[in-house]
């Protein structure tokens, strides 16, 4: 029985471990899922672009018009590498990835 | 049409592929 109890002992670093692992969030500080305030603004909205053949950054640039057309290209650049959006008929419009 | 559906199975690999 003695064997018993001790098996059934779950030790304390192990409990301690996990409820550190738990604790990874962080405050509003992180980028949502990986991608900055502007790159998430503008796949928002080629995700919210209906006509198949996507966006065009001019379309992106008057919605944006807060956002400069360097900030935007760079950040439709982003989302082309990580495979969120791909161009369409050419290298100005763009289409969202996982929105099909 | 083809470029479409070429850039499109491009960025969907790349997505996978980040996901993993």
């Amino acid at each position: 029985r003695k064997d018993l109890m001790s098996a059934s002992r779950v030790p304390p670093s192990f409990s301690a471990g996990i409820s550190a692992m738990g604790g990874h969030g962080g405050g509003g500080s992180m980028p949502v899922n990986g991608l900055s305030a502007h790159q998430s603004q503008v796949l928002n909205l080629i995700k919210s672009c209906p006509v198949p053949e996507g966006m065009s950054l001019q379309e992106l640039k008057l919605q944006l018009h807060s956002m400069s057309m360097s900030t935007i290209k760079q950040a439709v650049e982003f989302l082309s590498n990580e495979g969120h959006i791909y161009s369409t008929v050419d290298d100005d419009h763009y289409k969202s990835t996982d929105n099909e | 049409r083809e470029r479409i559906r070429r850039n499109k199975e491009a960025a969907r690999q790349l997505l996978a592929q980040r996901n993993v």
